[in-house]
C-alpha cells in the first residue's frame, strides 16, 4: 500500500465567521494517489468534507490505518439538521452540552436549538436581569453565565453548528415570574389566587421588558434566528383576571382569547423584528393567524404531521418538521427505524410547497433526562435522524442502514462518546471506558 | 461513512496513514481561516488518537491531555 501523505483542502470563498440557513455545506473528496484532495466552496462545507474524511480511515491489522481509494460528492439535502436540548427541567452542564454538539458535528448536523428556559428553571444569567436566573433558577450553580454561553456559541461555531435558543413566551414562562412582575395574575372567586399564567399582554410593562430582554438576546446570541416559541398557552388564568377582561373588551376580542395571544404575539414579533433578527416560531403562531416576517421558520411539533405540513407550507412559510422525532419518548427495542422512515417531505403539496421545507430538529424534553443519561438517550438515535435530513431522498431502507448504525455507533464509542445500544446484541472493537 | 453521502465510489485499493507522515495543505485563499486551522489540529487528533480526543477538546488547558500515544504500525514497518 502507498501512505497517503497528504489532504489538500481547497476551498472557494473566503472564510465566513458563522454558519447560516444559507450556508453552503457541498464538498467532494477524492482519495486516489499519495495525495488526497478535499474542495468546498465554503468552510463550512471543508468541515463536513473533513468529517466524512475521518470516518473513511479505518484501523488495518497490516497497516495500522488503512482508507481506501474513494471519491465522494456530497451536499445535504436539508439545509436545517437540528437538535433540540432542554435545559430547563433538568440543568445539563456545559461540558455536557459540548460533548453532545461533538455528536451532532459527528453526524453533520448544524443547528443546536437552544431550549434554555422554560417553566420549571430561568438558567439563563440575563446581563440586564440577572434577578431572572437569580430567583429564576434551581440555584446559583445551575446557570449559564455569559461566558459561558460565549464559550458554547465558539465550540458549535468552530464545528459549523448554529446556536438558536429559544426564550418561549407567552406560556411556559412560570420561572420568569419569581422576579419580574410580567406573569397574568390568575383570580378565583373574584379574588388573586396567588397563582400565575402566561405573560400578560394587557399591561405595557409587558412590553417594555420584553423590549430590553429581546435586545440582549439579540446582542448575545449570534446567529440571526432566535426562536419565540409561543406554544401551548392556557387561556383559563386570562379569562379569570378581570383586568385582562377589560382589556379584552377595550380591544373588541369579545370572548376570543386566541385573539389575545396573536395580539400578544403580533407585539414580540415585532420587538424581535426591531432588533433586526429573524425568528422561528412553533406552529401555533401560524394557527393563530399571527403576521410573521417572510423569513419566518416555523416549526410543525403537532400530528397528523403531513397535514400540518401541507398547511403550513401552503401559507408560503418556510417550515421544519419535528413531531415524528420527539426522541425523549423513550421505548425498548430499535426505535430509530421509526425516526429513519419520517420524512419531512412527505405530505400532500406542490414541489414549491415541497421546497420550502427546510429541515427538521430531533428534540430531547427534558423531563427525565439530565448530565447522566443524556448522551446516551440522544445518540445514536439522533444520527437517525441526521441521515434522514442530510442524505438523498431515496436513502430509506433502515436494513440497509443497520450496519453503517452500528458501526457509527461504534465510532461513537472509540472517540469518547458513550452511544447507546441500538440494534441489539452486538460488540465494539473499542468498547466505551474500557 | 454516517450519514451516507449523496454519491460515494469506493475500490478495494488501500493507502496508509501515519501520524508521522501526514498532513493537511491549504490553498492561499484558505491559509487565513482560523476555522480551518483548529479543523485541521482536531480532525488530525481524531483521525490518529481517537480515544484522547474528547478530553483533549473539553479540556485543553489540562497538561493531562498532551497526545503521546504510540502509534501500533512505525513508519519503517510501513516503508518495509
Amino acid at each position: 500500500a502507498t501512505l497517503l501523505k497528504r489532504l489538500n483542502v481547497h476551498i472557494q470563498d473566503p472564510c465566513e465567521q458563522y454558519p447560516t440557513l444559507e450556508s453552503d455545506e457541498s464538498y467532494t473528496l477524492t482519495i486516489n494517489s499519495d495525495n488526497g484532495m478535499l474542495e468546498s466552496v465554503s468552510i463550512w462545507g471543508a468541515i463536513r468534507g473533513l468529517e466524512t474524511f475521518s470516518h473513511l480511515v479505518y484501523p488495518d491489522e497490516n497497516l495500522g490505518l488503512a482508507i481506501n481509494q474513494t471519491v465522494i460528492n456530497d451536499f445535504p439535502r436539508f439545509q436545517h439538521r437540528g437538535l433540540l436540548l432542554d435545559t430547563s427541567r433538568h440543568f445539563i452542564s456545559i461540558k455536557t452540552l459540548k460533548m453532545n454538539l461533538e455528536a451532532m458535528a459527528n453526524s453533520k448536523m448544524n443547528v443546536f436549538h437552544f431550549h434554555i428556559v422554560d417553566d420549571q428553571s430561568f438558567p439563563y444569567e440575563s446581563r440586564t436581569f440577572p434577578d431572572l436566573s437569580g430567583a429564576g433558577a434551581y440555584n446559583q450553580e445551575h446557570v449559564y453565565s455569559q461566558d459561558d454561553i460565549a464559550d458554547l456559541i465558539e465550540f458549535a461555531r468552530q464545528r459549523g453548528i448554529r446556536v438558536i435558543v429559544e426564550f418561549d413566551s407567552p406560556g411556559h414562562t412560570q420561572s420568569w415570574g419569581r422576579v419580574i412582575d410580567v406573569l397574568t395574575h390568575c383570580y378565583d372567586g373574584g379574588k388573586p389566587n396567588n397563582e400565575y399564567g402566561p405573560m400578560d399582554p394587557s399591561r405595557n410593562s409587558t412590553f417594555d421588558f420584553l423590549k430590553k430582554m429581546f435586545s440582549e438576546v439579540a446582542n448575545v446570541f449570534p446567529d440571526h434566528y432566535v426562536h419565540l416559541g409561543g406554544d401551548e398557552v392556557n387561556f383559563d388564568c386570562w379569562r379569570s383576571n378581570p383586568n385582562v377582561t377589560a382589556f379584552m373588551r377595550q380591544m373588541g376580542f369579545g370572548n376570543d382569547y386566541s385573539l389575545l395571544e396573536q395580539y400578544y404575539m403580533q407585539n414580540l414579533v415585532n420587538i424581535v423584528a426591531s432588533t433586526g433578527k429573524g425568528y422561528a416560531v412553533w406552529q401555533e403562531i401560524i394557527d393563530n393567524n399571527v403576521t410573521v416576517k417572510a423569513d419566518t421558520v416555523v416549526e410543525v411539533w403537532k400530528d397528523p404531521y403531513p397535514d400540518e405540513l401541507a398547511r403550513v407550507t401552503k401559507l408560503g412559510y418556510r417550515t421544519l418538521l419535528s413531531t415524528c422525532w420527539y426522541l425523549n419518548y423513550i421505548s425498548y427495542g430499535r426505535d430509530w427505524v421509526n425516526y429513519y422512515k419520517c420524512d419531512p417531505q412527505n405530505f400532500p403539496g406542490t414541489d414549491a410547497q415541497k421546497k420550502l421545507v427546510v429541515g427538521g430538529e430531533a428534540c430531547m424534553w427534558g423531563e427525565f433526562i439530565d448530565a447522566t443519561n443524556v448522551i446516551s438517550t440522544t445518540w445514536p438515535r439522533a444520527a437517525a435522524v441526521a441521515e434522514r435530513l442530510w442524505s438523498a431522498a431515496n436513502v430509506t431502507d433502515p436494513n440497509a442502514a443497520t450496519s453503517r448504525l452500528e458501526e457509527h455507533r461504534c465510532r461513537y464509542l472509540r472517540r469518547g462518546i458513550p452511544a447507546a445500544p441500538v440494534n441489539g446484541p452486538s460488540y465494539c472493537e473499542f468498547e466505551y471506558n474500557r | 461513512p454516517w450519514p451516507q453521502p449523496q454519491s460515494i465510489r469506493t475500490t478495494l485499493q488501500q493507502f496508509a496513514l501515519h501520524p508521522a507522515a501526514f498532513h493537511f495543505l491549504v490553498n492561499s485563499t484558505s491559509q487565513t481561516c482560523d476555522l480551518l486551522t483548529s479543523a485541521f489540529d482536531r480532525y488530525y487528533k481524531l483521525i490518529f488518537y481517537p480515544y484522547s480526543y474528547l478530553n483533549y477538546i473539553l479540556h485543553p488547558e489540562s497538561p493531562n491531555n498532551q497526545v503521546n500515544y504510540k502509534p501500533k504500525k512505525s513508519l519503517d514497518d510501513l516503508r518495509d
